[in-house]
């Protein structure tokens, strides 16, 4: 089986002000392993 | 005594001729299977591409097959086999009977063991409250951030499919513009517990397409994961994040394989598959996720709504047909759920 996550969450106000400060990033890669309760972003 | 001869060769003939047929289609199998892991080890893209045995796919009654598989599966087992059948299936498809809730003699049959809980304390929640964590055991397929008109999520290259497909006509799905997301005027303050502001839906349900201009709150972006469960892998579904659960959403659809071969090889695989779409609202926005079923695990139970049923006889399986959906009362409060909280489980049949 499959489940798939869609979610709004913040991006940086300004491709120039990359600094990521309230942007939402992933710390997942594809092909990893996860288990339930593991963050997949921040 | 010819003809009775005749018959005891045919009969012989006709398994011998069926099992090397088999035999030789596995090879065939195991063959393009390495050379697909040969492939992505050399980094080479898998694309997607329709094959036979897709098509072959299409004619068979996998829903019946699902159903029978579950019926098979529900069959209560002597207490003496149970440990020995559920090691079998552990060895086979590498499930982690240590943390099995239960001893293995107390799981009455196959299908009653698969939905096993885990012991207390197996799967620690991130505490992190900005973190988003993950709502099930099981293999990054894809994620990323859906930008540009359609919100489109590849399902293999050369192939995707729509957002709006996957989980229906959502009224709450917020419009997507440049691939960003404008908070509007009303700013989400710790959703959970606390009523939706009315303005947010009447904007976002009668938002044009283009966004009033870059307001004081932060941009959004609209951010997808797809993640594949395996057969051995714990088959229970926990929230992401704390969240109001507004709508449920049941497709009922067909039950092919999920696996990596269908994902290249069948066309519109999640959106033609039986899946349950739970939709809602987190402190950053919309939520959704979509527990997407397959032919052997084609039972979706909600924790949250233990009534419901899928993969049920006689379902017309028309792709005009709307989903079956259901409001959670307070209309606009819906239900909470805690990072973490259990809210859906997969089963067989």
């Amino acid at each position: 089986s499959t489940v798939v996550l869609i979610f709004q969450a913040p991006i940086s106000e300004s491709p120039l002000k990359k600094d990521g400060s309230s942007e939402f990033r992933f710390c997942v890669g594809a092909g990893d392993r996860v288990r339930v309760g593991e963050a997949l972003g921040r | 005594g010819t003809n009775s001869q005749g018959n005891s060769f045919v009969v012989p003939g006709a398994t011998v001729a069926t099992i090397l047929m088999l035999g030789a289609l596995h090879a065939r199998r195991l063959y393009d299977d390495k050379k697909v892991q040969e492939a992505r080890e050399q980094g080479i893209e898998i694309v997607f591409k329709p094959d036979l045995k897709a098509s072959f796919l299409q004619l068979l009654p996998l829903r019946s097959i699902s159903r029978f598989w579950g019926s098979l599966t529900s069959t209560e087992l002597p207490v003496w086999m149970r440990p020995y059948v559920y090691r079998a299936w552990a060895r086979a498809f590498h499930s982690n009977l240590e943390e099995a809730a239960r001893p293995l003699d107390e799981y009455a049959s196959l299908r009653d063991f698969f939905v096993h809980t885990l012991k207390e304390g197996s799967r620690p929640i991130d505490p992190d409250p900005r973190c988003l964590v993950s709502p099930v055991d099981g293999t990054i397929l894809r994620y990323g951030e859906l930008k540009g008109a359609g919100a489109m999520i590849e399902q293999v290259k050369g192939f995707s499919y729509s957002v709006s497909s996957l989980l229906g006509e959502s009224s709450f799905l917020p419009m997507i513009s440049e691939g960003h997301m404008q908070e509007d005027s009303v700013k989400q303050e710790k959703v959970p517990g606390e009523k939706i502001k009315k303005s947010w839906w009447r904007v976002s349900l009668a938002s044009p397409k283009v966004w009033e201009p870059m307001s004081a709150h932060p941009m959004k972006g609209l951010f997808y994961c797809v993640i594949y469960l395996r057969p051995g892998d714990y088959h229970r579904v926990h929230s992401a994040v704390d969240w109001n659960v507004l709508v449920r959403r049941h497709f009922a659809g067909r039950l092919f394989p999920v696996n990596e071969r269908a994902t290249r090889t069948i066309r519109n695989l999640y959106v033609q598959n039986e899946r349950v779409v739970l939709e809602g609202i987190w402190k950053e926005g919309f939520m959704a996720i979509a527990a997407i079923g397959a032919t052997n695990i084609g039972s979706i139970e909600l924790c949250i709504e233990p009534d419901l049923r899928t993969n049920l006889p006689g379902k017309k399986l028309m792709h005009s047909e709307p989903p079956e959906e259901r409001l959670y009362e307070p209309k606009g409060v819906g239900l909470m759920l805690k990072k973490g909280d259990e809210v859906a489980a997969f089963n067989m049949g």
